[in-house]
């Protein structure tokens, strides 16, 4: 199935969710 | 004062025929609506009232489409007489039971506020008249067409009105309003509601269907178009930039660095945009409207609910 | 809607012309399904039998030029340019917003230095034209331009139609996703029990506090 493997694809590259400096201050 | 009456309204009938909107407005205007002599009942005043508008708004019209070609805002009597009559009719107008004259009010009403460049109450007003159930009034047949037109004037004038939360609310309704995706203006709605840069011949192909009015001069030497695109645009960027520079904000604007900072500034405190301005780096900082905490919980959602669909496809698939 | 749902028919429809065509005109229907604006997919098409036939014929070139749509990027095209058939420009647009998923793929910073020679852009204001109108406008991915560290930060992007090499890395992300979650809602659980005895042990104490002071109260009394 290539179209979900393209949505899964996708999905993954949406890992990780956030990865700003200033979230990890407000996540801290 | 009956004698006179009469002299008056067919004088103006006169003038109304040679299109001399503004001397007939002026001669029923003569007509002492408040007399005590004479009783006359609400459903003439307000038809007086409204009948006195229209024909001062013809005359607005008329001259925008003169004066207008000079490029110069006019303030002109005609728009404020209009809007005089039509505020005294607004009183009458709740306890009448006259629906042609009630919807001539609303017409009317909604036109002055456009006349004024107030788009955004003029767009409700629009929207509501092109809701319209009835397709006969009295005597009057109420067309699609003239609906069309209520619903593109309401979409203009939400198009023109100033950039913020209000507008943004206006313009889902209409984009929703599947009436809307059979306009000629629906292209650039659907831009516009999706937050997106409108490019120079975009706005160019708009400016076309503006009334004079909306087309005419502000006190800064813009249009109402320019500053309602501008703003418009420099909003789409915020959604698509973390920073930028005020010269490269001023080539994706089409307007000089120095007018797009001073743009941006008055929205920023107008607070109808978040960000803030390094005068010594040139650059603008847009903020998100959500914090990154918020942020990262609606990337997880977006997660959770792209996961969900891949295990409906799948379902659906049968694996 | 997302880019896969929108693709969808269309994927269908050059299905069904790819298994309705032979030869020269199955090479027009690669060239048109690769210029439409909406299709970004193409294994779907590659695996149709008379698209694996091409091989060895004279139209094989076409074959070639579904496949560098299918997993390749410009760079690619342009390092076998000579190989293949002149591209038109509705496909070398595709082929540039092609690039950009597969950058997306690797990171989710893009250098604006590395966008611009990989789609062979001269200046930011074209780089981020492009980025706007023919990417995130068209919906393939999401972002933001940060112009001060010359970066596009990607939120969102379509996938790209997978090279089979590709699935194990895959099997092995989603094996850690999975693990990761696992071990998160034990440690969840974890500290709900703790959570669960801490207030046990707080109510105990709390309670023990009273039943002392009803104590000093009577032997007061």
């Amino acid at each position: 199935e290539n179209s979900l493997l393209r949505q899964v694809s996708s999905l993954l590259r949406r890992l990780p969710a956030i990865e700003s400096g200033k979230f990890q201050d407000d996540f801290l | 004062e009956e004698q006179v009456l009469i002299i008056r309204e067919k004088l103006a009938e006169l003038y109304e025929s040679e299109q001399q909107w503004s001397r007939a407005a002026q001669m029923l205007s003569g007509i002492d609506l408040d007399s005590g002599i004479r009783m006359i009942d609400d459903t003439y005043r307000l038809s007086k009232c409204v009948q006195i508008a229209r024909l001062y708004l013809e005359s607005a019209k008329f001259a925008a489409k003169n004066d207008g070609s000079a490029g110069f805002i006019w303030q002109d009597d005609d728009a404020v007489n209009a809007e005089a009559f039509i505020n005294k009719a607004s009183f009458l107008v709740s306890n009448s039971q006259q629906e042609v004259l009630n919807l001539q009010y609303k017409v009317c009403y909604a036109r002055i506020l456009d006349l004024k460049r107030k788009f955004l109450e003029a767009a409700l007003r629009y929207y509501d008249i092109s809701q319209i159930e009835k397709r006969q009034i009295g005597d009057e047949w109420i067309d699609e067409e003239a609906l069309q037109q209520a619903l593109t004037a309401a979409v203009t004038c939400t198009i023109l009105a100033a950039a913020g939360p209000q507008r943004s609310r206006v313009l889902a309704t209409l984009y929703k309003d599947e009436r809307c995706s059979k306009l000629k203006i629906y292209p650039i709605l659907q831009k516009v509601y999706l937050e997106r840069i409108l490019r120079k011949p975009e706005i160019d192909a708009f400016a076309e269907e503006l009334k004079a009015h909306q087309k005419a001069l502000l006190p800064d030497n813009s249009t109402v178009l320019d500053r309602a695109m501008i703003e418009h645009n420099l909003l789409s960027a915020s959604k698509l930039y973390t920073n930028i520079s005020f010269e490269e904000l001023g080539t994706l604007l089409g307007i000089a660095p120095q007018k797009a900072e001073k743009i941006a500034s008055r929205m920023i405190y107008e607070d109808r945009m978040r960000g803030s301005i390094d005068q010594v780096e040139a650059v603008i900082h847009f903020e998100d409207d959500t914090e990154e905490l918020q942020q990262w919980d609606q990337q997880i959602v977006g997660l959770c609910q792209a996961l969900n669909d891949v295990l409906d496809s799948m379902a659906k698939k049968g694996l | 809607m997302d880019i896969e749902q929108k693709q969808e028919e269309l994927i269908e429809y050059f299905v069904k012309q790819a298994e309705t065509h032979k030869g020269a005109s199955l090479a027009n229907v690669i060239v048109e399904a690769t210029s439409h604006s909406s299709l970004f997919a193409f294994s779907e098409i590659l695996s149709v039998p008379n698209i694996v036939q091409l091989q060895g014929t004279e139209h094989s070139v076409y074959l070639d030029m579904l496949r560098l749509f299918a997993h390749g990027t410009w760079n690619d095209y342009k390092s076998s340019a000579g190989c293949l058939p002149q591209l038109i420009p509705d496909q070398i647009r595709k082929l540039k917003q092609l690039s950009v998923l597969t950058m997306a793929e690797m990171n989710k910073v893009l250098p604006y230095d590395q966008l611009m020679q990989e789609l062979d852009v001269s200046n930011v204001r074209e780089l981020e034209d492009f980025l706007i109108n023919e990417c995130m406008y068209a919906g393939i991915v999401r972002g933001k331009l940060d112009q001060l560290r010359r970066c596009f930060e990607v939120q969102f992007a379509a996938g790209r139609d997978l090279r089979p090499e590709q699935l194990g890395s895959m099997i092995q992300t989603l094996t850690n996703w999975l693990a990761t979650s696992d071990n998160l809602l034990l440690s969840i659980q974890d500290k709900i029990k703790w959570a669960d005895t801490m207030s046990e042990l707080d109510k105990k104490h709390q309670k023990e506090v009273e039943d002392r002071v009803e104590e000093v109260k009577k032997s007061l009394s």
